[in-house]
């Protein structure tokens, strides 16, 4: 463990947990997809099925838990909580899963670091949180504005997997054997992803004004 | 290689 990495973990953890935060107090999911919610809790599946077949670390099993718990609890909240899913706004958050999930697990059965189930489902996951973000992202654009707090969770997002790319950075030059180029390309593009938001979202905070994604 | 396939990351 690296300062980088756990400076990672934490932000994402904060990431997740601002967000459940969020929609348990003021009881409204305005302005989040519930397919990037979606699309993470299926990331956190396909990536933790060695939870309680390889233990790593009592720190590992545990953040996997609250990872896979808060995912599953914000679907939950905005599908069936009753207050909840009234802010739903089902008409604007309409991008189709499937054409993130096929082209992933297509890549995940051919680029692979070895293939078995778990290790195919592992690098799956790895595609698949690169892109998860983007129905998020189509959703700002289209609702035009977007609350701070979801700002925030967008942003806490991007942060933590530029922070696990100086984990990876690091790894690479402190252990011998650390080598996971699907890991780290998985991850720069990522992050990538989140480089306009990024953009816009300093933007909006240097100006002091609402944050406008351009269309 | 000696890549240890083990994934001790989250």
């Amino acid at each position: 463990m690296n300062i980088f990495r756990l400076a990672g973990d934490m932000t994402h953890l904060f990431s997740v947990l601002v967000l459940l935060l969020k929609i348990h107090t003021i009881k409204s999911c305005a302005g989040i997809s519930l397919k990037t919610q979606e699309l993470y809790a299926l990331v956190f599946t396909t990536r933790y099925l060695d939870i309680f077949t390889d233990f790593i670390s009592l720190y590992n099993t545990v953040m996997k838990l609250i990872f896979l718990g808060s995912s599953f609890s914000i679907v939950w909240y905005i599908r069936r909580h009753k207050i909840v899913r009234r802010s739903y706004d089902k008409d604007q958050d309409t991008f189709r899963h499937y054409f993130l999930v096929i082209p992933c697990l297509v890549l995940a059965v051919f680029i692979n670091h070895k293939f078995t189930f778990k290790e195919v489902m592992w690098t799956f996951s790895l595609y698949l949180e690169a892109v998860a973000i983007l129905p998020q992202l189509v959703l700002l654009q289209r609702t035009r504005n977007i609350d701070n707090l979801t700002g925030q969770y967008v942003f806490l997002l991007g942060a933590y997997r530029a922070l696990y790319i100086l984990n990876w950075i690091y790894r690479h030059f402190t252990e011998p054997h650390y080598v996971h180029w699907i890991t780290w390309i998985a991850g720069v593009v990522q992050t990538l992803l989140y480089a306009d938001f990024f953009y816009y979202y300093f933007q909006s905070w240097k100006n002091n004004e609402k944050l406008q994604l351009p269309a | 290689g000696g890549t240890t396939l083990k994934h001790d990351e989250l």
